[in-house]
């Protein structure tokens, strides 16, 4: 496995590679790809090192080549079923974002426990009972899951999923939740992020 | 200044404390604080140190007093307002979210340029047009936004903000957006999230 610090940036590589693909580049310099990720060129080069990509001297990496390296080793050639839990004020927003099909994720069902909401569509996907996530996620061959819910449901949603058959979960109620090291779940937490801030803008005043 | 990955755990021990606190704990264990942040009860330890909050051998830490040192690093005695630029669909949904105000962050008014979103509301918060952000910034003491526009235009909204007085930034849009060195920004990508997740997928498949 690679360090999880690089696994985060390889994305930041291929946003970047799209931006110079639609300039029709066919280089592009470990600088301009830094610029994209917030580090050093440096770093670029140590990350792209794992993949067994180097650049050339003064010229930089193809972009193709680099495209293919990336989209390989995040398991990109693979379209994604996901699974969208709780259809409420953050689930529909998530459920209109074209930026997940986009990338090959695809919301595919949503589930809640509400039957004003149950029988009703975000953007086209059906909203199914809560009682049918079984059934529907192994029909839909779903593998990955957003969890939108109260933090109160979150881990025995999490737990309906996993025994469904799902191994990935991006998970924004704010709560910490138990899975079995099999499973990968990575947390949103967007208070966090906020109080994140504040910890930089006090030190800024005391300074 | 503390290390940016100890700064990204002291807002999950607060979240251990309160939920601690919700059954009247006086003290709490390194250990609950470190299932709280997935980590080991040895980085707890050096974290808080850091802050100059040492646990009793066997005891733990005082939940109280622990509780108030990390209010004070985090800034936190402070309440904030926030602007909310781009009331679409996940600006609803961030307007809508009671965990922003529940700990200090006070969305206090949103701006967006279409003519049918100005003069609504988003949960008794005003949309104005983006052409009166400077004076409403001013107005209503706004030092952070969060940006839920499309990307293209996420740079000149940050640029907008920063001259009104605006020194936080959470971005939504997937874009790098360059800001002066005294401007926290930080960037929350749902489609690299899932695109993590397909890392560590991908990984387990090829084992
Ligand atoms: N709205 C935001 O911008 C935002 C921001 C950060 C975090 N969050 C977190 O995301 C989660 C959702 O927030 P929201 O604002 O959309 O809340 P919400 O109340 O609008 O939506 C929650 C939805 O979950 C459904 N639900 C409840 N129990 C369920 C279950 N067992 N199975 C399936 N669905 C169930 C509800 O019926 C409701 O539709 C919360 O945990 C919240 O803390 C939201
Ligand atoms: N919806 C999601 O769940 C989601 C998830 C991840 C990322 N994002 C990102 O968040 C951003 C918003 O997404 P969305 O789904 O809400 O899109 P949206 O199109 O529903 O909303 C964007 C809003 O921004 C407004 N706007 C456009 N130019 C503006 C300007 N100069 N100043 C102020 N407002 C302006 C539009 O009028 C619109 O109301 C996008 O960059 C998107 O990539 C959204």
């Amino acid at each position: 496995l690679l360090p999880e610090a690089t696994v985060k940036r390889l994305p930041l590589y291929l946003r970047a590679l799209a931006d110079a693909g639609d300039q029709q580049q066919a280089t592009i310099s470990s600088e301009e790809l830094a610029a994209h990720a917030g580090v050093n060129a440096a770093q670029v080069r140590k990350d792209l090192s794992y993949l067994g990509s180097y650049g050339t001297r003064g010229i930089g990496y193809d972009t193709g080549l680099l495209r293919q390296h990336l989209r390989h080793e995040l398991g990109l050639e693979k379209e994604y079923n996901v699974a969208l839990v709780g259809a409420g004020n953050l689930g529909r927003a998530l459920g209109h974002y074209r930026g997940f099909t986009e990338r090959g994720f695809h919301v595919v069902a949503a589930f809640d426990t509400d039957p004003a909401k149950v029988g009703g569509f975000i953007e086209g996907t059906e909203v199914f009972s809560v009682r049918d996530l079984a059934r529907v996620v192994k029909d839909r061959a779903i593998t990955m899951a957003l969890v939108a819910t109260p933090a109160a449901v979150a881990q025995q949603v999490v737990d309906s999923l996993v025994e469904a058959g799902v191994t990935s979960v991006l998970n924004f109620a704010p709560a910490v939740l138990n899975v079995a090291p099999d499973i990968s779940i990575r947390r949103v937490d967007l208070a966090v992020e906020l109080q994140i801030l504040s910890y930089y803008d006090s030190s800024r005043r005391h300074e």
